[in-house]
């Protein structure tokens, strides 16, 4: 069980710009 | 010795646990490369799904948000990348459509939020989230989810609109009626194609009985595919609907009585698959009025009136369309005389709404993801050794 109460902390997601970015980088990468 | 007691049956959590340098890997393996079939023949089809969700409850476990960050990225990418590779491929399409509705929903029952544990066991309830808050990152699944949808809608549209205008249409299957035609007897055909090897109603039932079986095998929640079918209902209908406003030798009473003969087969399909609630029937039904009125007697002031009052789907464009179109197959039978034309037109004044002819066959009713918890005990999963995800410890 959860230890506290305490509030879950907002996992921030990546912005649009950044998955592109990711997918770019990821395609580069692959052979 | 003291007598050895049993070792107590190790208690597993329901997470599973992996090395950072082994995400790469782990995302190759159960995501980029995996194959549906395999997936579907021998395990649960949405245990991916499950099993990333098990890796995403370890790194919160773990409370480290680099790593789950890093993985929940991992997930995202790989299945837009999986998607893109096999975007003409309905089978991947399916499976993954379906696994990321289930990884959805896994992220919203989890998730400690008041309004998803309603349904799930106690045991459930402690297996939630305990230091993430992930919903951003499941607004972008659920934009994924309606990316691939819409993706899989499309290869399933292109796969069944070849059959649509000759199996609802074209091909006679009512014997009485062909007997009408001075070509002599056809044979009354049940293969998917006839002799003359064009489609039939039956090649219609049988495409959409594969879509539906495979939509099924992958774990697609009901609601998904409800929505899918309604879909290529309306797809059905509008083609066919178009077709009788753009072609007058569709406009007879035999291709009435034919078009209600093939609206039945497609009404029993959904019956014999238990859809009937998802609405699909209601698309046909401009089409099914159509049919109705090629078929109703077209002469008497009466009769005019009775159309106007039951072609609520039809706009007076539509219907005048259909009366002007009208052919009759023989001498006897008259043509519909202007004058009757007229007669409608004056039952449909008050009429305000949309005059376009066609109906839009690119239309799309907007999909829904709607919330659904699995009753899956996730400490009782057990990660199959045909994965390739030897890296992975139950925990």
């Amino acid at each position: 069980p959860r230890p506290s109460l305490r509030p879950r902390v907002l996992l921030k997601a990546p912005t649009l710009a950044e998955m592109e970015e990711m997918s770019i980088s990821e395609e580069e990468d692959s052979p | 010795k003291a007598k050895q007691t049993p070792a107590l049956p190790k208690e597993y959590l329901g997470m599973l646990e992996y090395k950072r340098e082994d995400e790469a890997r782990l995302i190759q393996n159960i995501i980029t490369d995996l194959k549906p079939k395999g997936v579907v023949v021998n395990v649960i089809p949405t245990l991916p799904a499950f099993i990333l969700f098990m890796c995403v409850r370890h790194a919160d476990y773990l409370n480290d948000d680099n790593k789950l960050k890093s993985l929940m990225n991992g997930i995202i990418q790989g299945v837009k990348k999986v998607v893109v590779a096999h975007h003409k491929d309905f089978e991947s399409l399916s499976f993954w459509l379906s696994n990321t509705y289930r990884l959805l929903n896994c992220l919203k029952q989890y998730s400690g939020e008041e309004q998803f544990l309603k349904q799930s066991t106690p045991r459930q309830k402690k297996n939630c989230l305990q230091n993430f808050d992930l919903s951003e990152h499941r607004q972008i699944l659920s934009d994924l989810a309606i990316q691939i949808y819409h993706q899989l809608i499309s290869i399933m549209q292109k796969m069944l609109t070849p059959a649509i205008v000759p199996g609802m249409l074209e091909h006679e299957s009512l014997q009485g009626i062909s007997s009408m035609k001075p070509t002599g007897f056809r044979k009354r055909s049940s293969s998917l194609y006839n002799d003359l090897e064009t489609y039939t109603i039956s090649s219609i039932l049988q495409e959409l009985s594969m879509f539906y079986s495979a939509m099924s095998q992958h774990g697609m929640e009901q609601s998904l595919t409800k929505q899918a079918v309604k879909q290529l209902f309306f797809l059905i209908g509008a083609t066919t609907f178009n077709q009788i406003m753009l072609r007058k030798d569709m406009c007879s009473c035999r291709k009435g009585m034919q078009i209600r003969c093939n609206i039945s087969y497609l009404e029993e399909w959904l019956k014999e698959n238990e859809l009937q609630s998802c609405g699909a029937i209601d698309t046909l039904r401009p089409l099914a009025q159509a049919a109705w009125l090629l078929q109703v007697n077209k002469s008497t002031n009466e009769d005019a009136k009775e159309i106007a009052e039951k072609c609520t789907e039809l706009n007076p464009v539509q219907i005048v369309k259909i009366l002007n179109s009208y052919t009759p197959i023989d001498d006897f039978e008259k043509r519909v005389t202007s004058s009757f034309v007229r007669q409608v037109q004056s039952f449909l004044q008050e009429y305000e709404g949309a005059t376009q002819l066609m109906l839009d066959t690119d239309y799309r009713f907007q999909v829904t993801f709607p919330f659904c918890p699995s009753s899956t005990a996730l400490e009782s999963l057990q990660v199959p050794s045909s994965l390739h995800l030897e890296f992975l410890t139950r925990i």
